[in-house]
């Protein structure tokens, strides 16, 4: 699975996800990278996030969503809501993977209870800065 | 505005054991060029949903990752792709599911948000979705890779195994649930 999640100048916000899925998935299986609130979601007056790891958990769990109602509803900053979501509820039902979410003010963060996450971030006037393990 | 971008490759089982420095350069530089290709449309004046496109497309069409080029195969030998997009600002959002002959999966999972008054369209409809709005469709051994079809006959020799080891159509059930369990990572 891959994604991405931005800010710009307007202060307007997106994320996006694409996947090929799991390997010798039957039956039409569907995960959460096509599920709007699950593996997906961006409000200007949150955050947007984009997932990946074990979808059938990410679905459970309306992750991508419930990441940015913490930050509307009770104020949180997106790494503590994203946090609390990655190594809460979700890690204790057995679910894996990781988030990444920017906010308006071009905040960033990365959260994943997995080994490695391929994974990269700019800000403005700054380098890209890439990382994959711990 | 500040402006900022922030992508993903997946994650998992991945560690630092099971990759070499070579494999580790040429990950970390696509990363990087996705990451660059987003950030130079966002310094330039362009929106959040184009530069995020811009760099879902980069690694869509690599073969290092599972989306697009790249993507595993399902038990069938074929592939299966998804993708969905949202808008913040508008709450607009798009999604594609089990689409079998789209290059890029996210462009069409945009066009879903902004050329239709749907969110989501799944597999053959959304193909023909794609060529109302003059998408090409690509044959599905496009996304084939030698990597992935490998982890198919792994996965599918794992799953031979469990039936050659029970010893009962029950005990069968019971290991192939055992091991779904733990394989469905996605």
């Amino acid at each position: 699975t891959v994604g991405a999640v931005a800010v710009d100048k307007q202060g307007n916000i997106a994320a996006a996800t694409s996947t090929g899925g799991m390997t010798a998935k039957r039956y039409g299986r569907i995960g959460d990278s096509p599920i709007i609130g699950a593996g997906t979601w961006a409000d200007n007056d949150s955050c947007a996030v984009s997932a990946t790891g074990h979808g059938e958990y990410f679905i459970r769990f309306n992750v991508a969503s419930d990441i940015c109602a913490r930050v509307k509803y009770q104020g949180k900053d997106i790494q503590k809501a994203s946090d609390e979501v990655i190594f809460g509820e979700m890690k204790q039902a057995g679910g894996t993977g990781g988030v990444i979410v920017v906010d308006a003010k071009g905040n960033v963060a990365m959260s994943f209870n997995t080994q490695g996450m391929y994974r990269a971030f700019r800000k403005q006037g700054q380098q890209a800065q890439v990382a994959i393990f711990k | 505005s500040s402006i900022a971008i922030a992508i993903h490759g997946g994650a998992g089982t991945i560690s630092p054991q099971s990759m070499t420095s070579a494999q580790k350069l040429r990950y970390e530089a696509k990363l990087k060029q996705a990451t660059d290709m987003g950030y130079n449309i966002l310094a330039k004046g362009g929106s959040s949903i184009e530069a995020i496109s811009a760099a879902v497309n980069v690694l869509e069409d690599s073969p290092l990752f599972n989306a697009g080029i790249g993507a595993v195969y399902t038990y069938d030998g074929a592939h299966e792709l998804d993708a969905s997009i949202m808008d913040g600002k508008t709450l607009n959002a798009g999604a594609v599911t089990g689409v079998k002959h789209i290059q890029n999966p996210i462009n069409l999972a945009r066009l879903v948000m902004t050329h239709s008054v749907h969110v989501m369209l799944s597999g053959e409809g959304a193909e023909e979705f794609a060529l109302q709005q003059g998408m090409p469709l690509v044959a599905n051994s496009t996304f084939d890779t030698e990597r992935r079809y490998q982890s198919l006959l792994k996965a599918k020799q794992k799953l031979h195994d469990i039936k050659a080891k029970s010893k009962s159509g029950a005990d069968y059930q019971a290991n192939y649930v055992n091991w779904d369990n733990s394989y469905k990572m996605g």
